[in-house]
């Protein structure tokens, strides 16, 4: 299997912490039988595109592939930052359909981008205009997952607050997001988790591979503040486990058929009617 | 006495909440003996423009303006952004030349612009684009004050870290920033302060008008996180108590005066040779 995640997001959001954070998984042990091979040094957020590690999920090898998007947003204009986004996209659509439309079509390679991870500041306010001209662009050609960067720099309050804020500025603003499936034949339990998951959308995402000492004894992967210790493992601080969870785990299939059934068939459809 | 600070940067960064929090100095008591009578609600970032509250510093009444700044940085494109600031601050400037040209004269109110805050997003990178244009534009108009929003986003070694980029950048830029006079007849402890307050730039700031109570029992202003407490007042977490010294304490004569014999001089002899 192989999935490719776009990253959206402004300079300084962490989204190059989190994508190392993604890959690594937790370092000493634990219950995901993960394993990473990594193919770069994912320090600088210009090397980083694109980006691959094998992983191993349940058994389950799984090639995942980043692709950055440097300098958007960075500008004091950015009124052109979302077109090398979509250039990116339909690129990777044209390169299937071209393999498609070719004599030897046996085993065509998916490079699509199958998520896009876009990175929302932690400002406590809306939805900045950027962000909703640039969701507004990808969310019919990508599965969209929205996510609060460096939610650390949130109360428990406030981040309810913005959950709840950003929620309604997408809906308002007739924004997709990527919806889990739910299937008729799903069993209960299966039911629950995504309800579960949904439930926490936009997910709140903290980033890191450090390990750090907690005050109790533990060793996490987290940030040590002289207040105290944010875990990024630990779903009362953040949504991390339920990110990485529906990315490689429970939604994968999901992410990927949806992309090949639905969102590439439009493109393709619009492509022959232009 | 009066003061009046302009405060810039983007939405988001905590403008509102910080200067509350200068307000209202610490709720329960404690060494400064300061009082404060607000005049408006500051809940909201539009209504902030300008917002007057009277101190008690050291039994030195204080009369604080703020000037805010919304709008800053929010738009896709922020080539303008520049433009509302410095027409606010030449306005002031022009306003107290017609005032100095006028018949009577004898107590002319003083309404120029004495502090300027520039509020640094805390990604971690070097200074945006904007931040460069902007402060550019303004460090020869106005006592230039960069601090580093939120700073609680930041562990302590990413502080230090960017306090020495953001350190590099200024100086790389040939950006001005207010630097406390030395006089050669200060004593060795006011020397010994003026260093320790130097050392510090720029000040990473937090702020909170909430009362929370630390694990070990006291209450005080700061946020409350699942992971511990961050506090306002406390120096090991951020440098607010610094920031309010300088501004209403140590240095409130240098910055007013600073500006009416430096910067205003230099205004008015550009305007009058134009
Ligand atoms: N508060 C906080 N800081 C983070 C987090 N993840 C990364 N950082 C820090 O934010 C800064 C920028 O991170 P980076 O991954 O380079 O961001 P990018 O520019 O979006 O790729 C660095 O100082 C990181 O250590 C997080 O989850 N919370
Ligand atoms: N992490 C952190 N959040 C803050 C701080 N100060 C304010 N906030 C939060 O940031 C959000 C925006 O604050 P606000 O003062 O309205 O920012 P403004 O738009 O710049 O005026 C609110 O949720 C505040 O509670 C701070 O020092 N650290």
């Amino acid at each position: 299997f192989n999935l490719n995640v776009m990253v959206v997001g402004e300079s300084g959001l962490g989204k190059t912490t989190l994508l190392t954070t993604l890959f690594e998984t937790r370092l000493q042990g634990g219950d995901s039988q993960s394993a990473v091979r990594a193919d770069g040094d994912l320090k600088s957020t210009v090397d980083i595109k694109p980006f691959t590690a094998d992983l191993e999920e349940n058994g389950v090898k799984l090639r995942l592939t980043v692709i950055d998007t440097p300098g958007f947003g960075d500008y004091v204009n950015n009124s052109n930052s979302w077109k090398p986004i979509i250039d990116e996209i339909d690129g990777r659509y044209d390169q299937y359909l071209e393999a498609e439309n070719s004599v030897n079509r046996s085993r065509i390679p998916d490079n699509r981008v199958h998520a896009c991870l876009y990175f929302i500041e932690p400002t406590g306010h809306s939805l900045k205009p950027l962000d909703i001209n640039v969701m507004r662009k990808l969310h019919q050609k990508v599965n969209l997952i929205p996510v609060i960067a460096k939610s650390d720099t949130l109360t428990e309050a406030e981040l309810e607050q913005f959950k709840n804020t950003i929620r309604t500025d997408i809906a308002y603003q007739g924004i997709q997001i990527f919806q889990p499936p739910r299937y008729s034949d799903d069993d209960e339990e299966t039911q629950a988790e995504t309800a579960e998951l949904v439930a926490k959308f936009p997910f709140a995402v903290i980033g890191s591979t450090e390990l750090v000492a907690t005050p109790d004894g533990r060793n996490v992967r987290g940030r040590q503040y002289p207040w105290g210790v944010v875990e990024v493992d630990n779903e009362e601080h953040c949504d991390f486990v339920k990110l990485r969870s529906l990315l490689v785990r429970s939604h994968l299939e999901d992410l990927r058929e949806h992309t090949a059934n639905a969102l590439y068939e439009n493109y393709r459809t619009q492509k022959m009617l232009s």
